[in-house]
C-alpha cells in the first residue's frame, strides 16, 4: 500500500542544512499494523509526512497505493489523500472554532461524502466522547483532542491510517481501547496502519516494529504470530 | 509551598456543566517530587492550573509559596508566578516567531531579569537543544518542541516547577535524562516538582504519585526510601 525508495530529507540551506531522513528504503504492506520507534528528532514524523503524501521527500520515491507521488500534481495529491488517507497529528491540529463533531466530520464533508449521524455518534463512541460533541478542542483535556484527532482519522475507514503518536497524552487505559480499535480495524478492514509511537506497549499491537535513528533505518522487529 | 483545601473547578453552564474538580485537598511540600496519574479528562490539567496560580477555582482555597491566591489580585499573581513558578505546559505554548533561544529566555526578560549567555546555554545543554538554538519551533520534532518548554520552565530556577506530561513527546531515553534533571533539581536545589504522567517510569522518579479520578483524589502511593 505504501513503498519508500531511498527517500531524504533535507531541511534548510547550506550552512544550517539538517538531514531529517538519510535514504530510508521500506514497505508497508495492505492490511499490516507497523510501529515506529526512535528517539525524539530521529526522523518519525517526517517519514510519516512523507509516505503519505504530505511532504515531498528531497529525493528518493514514494508509492502510495499505486501512485508515484513525486509525480501527482497539487489537485490529485489531494483527492489520494483525502479519499485513501487518514492522518493522526503528532499536536492534532484540530480547528478551534470547530466542535468535536465538526472537526471530525470535516474531512468527509470538503471530500463531498457527508457521514451518517450514525456513523458518527458510533466513532464517538468508540473513543469514548460521545457526550462531548459540542465542545470545542479548549474545552477538552489534552487526551480529549487526540482522541478527536483519531476519530477524524478513523471516521472515513481510511485505506492507510497514519498515526503520529496517537496514545501520547492517553492513560494507559484508554491507551489500549484506542489500541485494540486501531488492531481490529487493520485486521478486519484490511487498513494498513504505521504508527509512530514511543511506548513499547502500544507499540506490542503491531505486527512489526521499524527502528529509525539519525533519519536511517536502524534495525526491524516482526511480532511472534499471536 | 503549595496547599489546596476542597478546591472544586466547575467549566460551562447549568446545563452543560463539566465538574473538572469536585473538592481536591493536598498538599505539595518544599522540595518534595509528586507525580499525578490518572485517566484522561480526570482533571490533572485543571488541579495544576489551580495550584500554579493560573486558573481561579470556583471554589476551595490554594495556598501557593504562603499566598493565598484568591486574595491575590492580577499583577500580584502575575508576579508570583513570574518569580516563583515555572510550567512546563501539556501542549508547550511556545511563541511561534521567536527562536528557540528567544523562547527559553523570555520569561526572565519579561521579569527584568535577563540570563547570562553561560546559564542559557548550560539549560539547552541539559535538554539536549544547544545545536538548535536558532531554529523556530515549526522546525523542531514534538519532542523537541517539548524539551523546549521544559528549559523555558527550569532556566529561572522556580521554587515550585509544574510540569504537565513533560516526557509525552520524548523516546524513553531522552525522557529519563529530563527525569533525571528533574530529581536533581529537587534534591539539590530543593525545588518543589509537581509532575502529571501516565507513564509509570516517570512516576517512580517521584517521591510520591497521587491517583486522581473524575475530578477527585482517589489514591496515593509513597516511593520506598531509596
Ligand atoms: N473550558 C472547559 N469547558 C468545559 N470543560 C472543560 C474545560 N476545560 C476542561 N474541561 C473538562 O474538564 C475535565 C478535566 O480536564 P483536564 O484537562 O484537567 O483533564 P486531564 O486529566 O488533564 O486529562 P488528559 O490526561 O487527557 O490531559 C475534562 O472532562 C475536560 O473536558
Ligand atoms: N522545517 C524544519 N527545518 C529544520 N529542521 C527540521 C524541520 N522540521 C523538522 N526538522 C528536524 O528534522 C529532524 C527530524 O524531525 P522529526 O519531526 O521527523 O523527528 P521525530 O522523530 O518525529 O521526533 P519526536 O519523537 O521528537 O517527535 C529533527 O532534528 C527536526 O528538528
Ligand atoms: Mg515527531
Ligand atoms: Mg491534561
Amino acid at each position: 500500500a505504501v513503498g519508500l525508495t531511498n527517500v531524504r530529507k533535507v531541511y534548510g540551506k547550506r550552512d544550517n542544512e539538517v538531514v531529517a531522513l538519510d535514504g530510508v528504503t521500506t514497505q508497508f504492506r495492505r492490511g499490516t499494523f507497523t510501529a515506529i520507534m526512535g528517539p525524539s528528532g530521529s526522523g518519525k514524523s517526517t517519514l510519516m509526512q512523507c509516505a503519505a503524501g504530505l511532504d515531498q521527500p528531497t529525493s528518493g520515491s514514494v508509492l502510495l497505493e499505486g501512485h508515484e507521488i513525486s509525480e501527482l500534481d497539487e489537485t490529485e495529491l489531494t483527492k489520494l489523500r483525502r479519499d485513501r488517507i487518514g492522518f493522526v497529528f503528532q499536536s492534532f491540529n484540530l480547528l478551534p472554532v470547530l466542535t468535536v463533531r465538526q472537526n471530525v466530520t470535516l474531512p468527509l464533508r470538503l471530500a463531498g461524502r457527508p457521514p451518517s449521524r450514525s456513523r458518527v455518534a458510533t466513532v464517538l463512541e468508540q473513543v469514548g466522547l460521545a457526550q462531548r460533541k459540542n465542545h470545542r478542542p479548549s474545552e477538552l483535556s489534552g487526551g480529549q483532542q487526540q482522541r478527536v484527532a483519531i476519530a477524524r482519522a478513523l471516521i472515513s475507514e481510511p485505506a492507510v491510517l497514519f498515526a503520529d503518536e496517537p496514545t501520547g497524552a492517553l492513560d494507559t487505559r484508554t491507551a489500549q481501547d484506542i489500541l485494540a480499535l486501531l488492531r481490529h480495524s487493520a485486521q478486519t478492514a484490511h487498513q494498513t496502519i504505521v504508527m509512530v509511537t514511543h511506548d513499547p506497549v502500544a507499540a506490542s499491537y503491531a505486527d512489526r516494529v521499524l527502528f529509525l535513528a539519525d533519519g536511517r533505518l536502524a534495525g526491524e522487529l516482526h511480532a511472534p504470530t499471536a
